[in-house]
């Protein structure tokens, strides 16, 4: 379904070389619901990006559903992205000029979906992780953490086959923390598959399998 | 020391009223260490904003070392903030388009510090929050808790009497957190008033009084 191999990602800055990612092999099944943890510039979000089909790498092979990434034109990488793939950025990415209604209703107009049925999918993902009184505030009139909600009903808004999200609940209480993540289990019932980065024990206690990782290569994968 | 009575931010929306905060009374001694806590969307960041000399309240008073902060001018507002307080955002602010060195350097080129010292301090606050080899990185080549560490050594760099720090390690693994909140104690331990957000208990453990606040009230203030 999702597969991995020998994936590298390396940067240059100056005279000296990041190996942001540094020999990745990842196996992920149909409807898995994977944690990936990992010290702060580990390479998790090098790693997502990559998975998202936001980012190439440098070396090494990525097949989706039997098809390799890498040979992927931009207008076929933007279609999986729209059509498969919902992703919660670890700074957010709103469209700062426009409501939280309108930022959730975007994957919809990509998708083609009608005026009247995206704005009632848009309302409903925004009610479901509790801004229903905030949906016509722009990204600069919310909180950190109604930002970061407003970008997972985005993720979440055409019920994606793969929901990557990075580190999703760093703004929010445990309170807050505990809905999002009910959305994501029940997502994942559904028969989708999940990939959560996080630091927090208690959020990759919902996986069913943590992946670590260390100056960019993994360490331990461990499944329940 | 600081003293904030009935404060209130009141925002409109279209035809909506947002009370952000909504009668806030706060007396802090110089030296404390508090924590703020509350649900996403609660004010703290805005409570953060004002007690930062950032914004200003739509009405209620504030008075900082027996200066009423509501009577003073821009310039003298500046100075406040450069001279007494460190300032950790909730969404880091950093320059995107110079290095890390840079912008920790800012404070101390804004205090007239001349350029070899600044250099130093500004080296020694990214080593001690572990970004020794990312001085030369611009805020895009770095990952989102090493940004998040850029701006906290930023807000440490000129040893500020008063550090108010909005949500300081939503994006770092518990050992980096760790590592940032020996920092943070250190410097109370130093005589200065430390002010943190968080939605987390652990962080929240260091500080020797908790304030909570719930729809832009204070619901409970614990010491210890
Ligand atoms: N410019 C604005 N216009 C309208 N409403 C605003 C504006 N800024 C903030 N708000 C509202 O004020 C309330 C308090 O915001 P604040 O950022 O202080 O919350 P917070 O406690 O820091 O939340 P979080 O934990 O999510 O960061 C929120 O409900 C938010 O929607
Ligand atoms: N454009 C870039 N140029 C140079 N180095 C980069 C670039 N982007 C990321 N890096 C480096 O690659 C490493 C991995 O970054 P990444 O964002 O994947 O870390 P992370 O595990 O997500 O960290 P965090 O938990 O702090 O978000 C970091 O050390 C970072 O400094
Ligand atoms: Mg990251
Ligand atoms: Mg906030």
């Amino acid at each position: 379904f999702l597969s991995i191999r020998d994936i590298r990602k390396i940067y240059r800055v100056g005279n000296e070389e990041v190996r942001a990612l540094d020999g990745v092999d990842l196996v992920v099944s149909r409807g898995e619901y994977l944690a990936i943890m990992g010290a702060s510039g580990s390479g998790k979000s090098t790693l997502m990006n990559l998975l998202g089909c936001l980012d190439t790498p440098t070396s090494g092979s990525y097949r989706l559903n039997g098809v390799a990434v890498e040979g992927l034109n931009d207008e076929e990488l933007a279609a999986i992205r729209n059509e498969e793939i919902g992703f919660v950025f670890q700074t957010f990415n709103l469209l700062a000029r426009t409501t939280a209604l309108r930022n959730v209703e975007l994957p919809l107009i990509y998708g083609g979906v009608g005026r009247t049925e995206r704005r009632g999918k848009a309302e409903r993902a925004l009610e479901r992780v509790g801004l229903a009184d905030r949906m016509k505030h722009r990204p600069n009139e919310l909180s950190g953490g109604q930002r970061q909600r407003v970008a997972i009903a985005r993720a979440l808004v055409n019920e994606p086959s793969i929901l990557l999200a990075d580190e999703p609940t760093g703004n929010l209480d445990s309170t807050t923390s505990a809905e999002i993540m009910e959305l994501f289990d029940a997502l994942n019932d559904a028969g989708n598959t999940v990939i959560v980065v996080t630091h927090e024990d208690d959020i990759a206690a919902h996986a069913h399998r943590v992946v670590t990782l260390c100056d960019g290569k993994i360490v331990s994968d461990v499944g329940k």
